[in-house]
């Protein structure tokens, strides 16, 4: 449906964003490398299902393997700054403070204790539905921190945040049509949802009203 | 199949 595949494009747009500003630019300026290996982890966590060949179309395939690719590379291109941009690499890591030993252990947790079964790859992609609806909080402690959101960082988390919306509707749309509800998915993704308005409400208060930019 | 636990969305 629709919405789903404009959720699965701002998705896409949000990682090409990055990933094309940071090639360019060779900025890192307020992204989250923590954020951003918490992605690495989220996808290949949750695309185990590549590896046993049972595919579901040609479409869900090519962008798990796109997905996995492109948040390596951000990882990648964002240590190629460490060399040519010491300074701006090591400001970045001072202010990405979060510790996310404690995104992951009780992501882990709650993998165990909520699955459709006990098995390596629904325990995995268990794991990786609660780990997504957190992974952002390190992006957002720093912008809380600096106190202020870059246009790259903007335009990134609102893509990301449009992407997350739409599905929500997506949901609605295939309870309707397919009698499919697909709980774990719909509650984490509305947990991740809510964190993304946070922003967006911090965002709309802030800067757009203009009066700087500040997240609780 | 159970449809609920079908994997199909990213």
């Amino acid at each position: 449906n629709i919405f789903r595949i404009l959720g699965d494009l701002s998705h896409l747009a949000s990682i090409v964003i990055l990933l094309r500003t940071v090639q360019k630019t060779r900025q890192v300026d307020g992204i989250s490398l923590k954020t951003q290996l918490l992605y690495v982890l989220v996808f290949c966590t949750r695309y185990l299902d590549l590896l046993t060949f049972r595919w579901k179309s040609v479409y869900n395939t090519l962008m798990k393997m796109v997905f996995i690719g492109a948040s390596v590379r951000v990882i990648q291109l964002i240590q190629e700054c460490k060399t040519r941009n010491a300074v701006a690499y090591k400001d970045m890591m001072a202010r990405d403070t979060f510790q996310i030993k404690y995104l992951v252990g009780p992501c882990a947790i709650l993998a165990l204790v909520f699955n459709y079964k006990f098995t390596v790859l629904e325990l995995c992609w268990s794991f990786s539905l609660w780990l997504e609806s957190v992974a952002i909080l390190p992006q957002l402690f720093m912008l809380s921190r600096s106190g202020k959101a870059g246009t790259l960082t903007t335009h990134y988390i609102f893509a990301l945040g449009l992407y997350r919306a739409l599905y929500i509707p997506n949901w609605i749309w295939r309870y309707y049509t397919e009698g499919r509800l697909e709980k774990l998915s719909v509650f984490t993704g509305l947990l991740q949802t809510a964190l993304y308005s946070d922003f967006f409400y911090i965002y709309y208060k802030k800067v757009i009203k203009g009066a700087g930019f500040e997240l609780p | 199949v159970d449809a609920v636990t079908v994997h199909d969305e990213l």
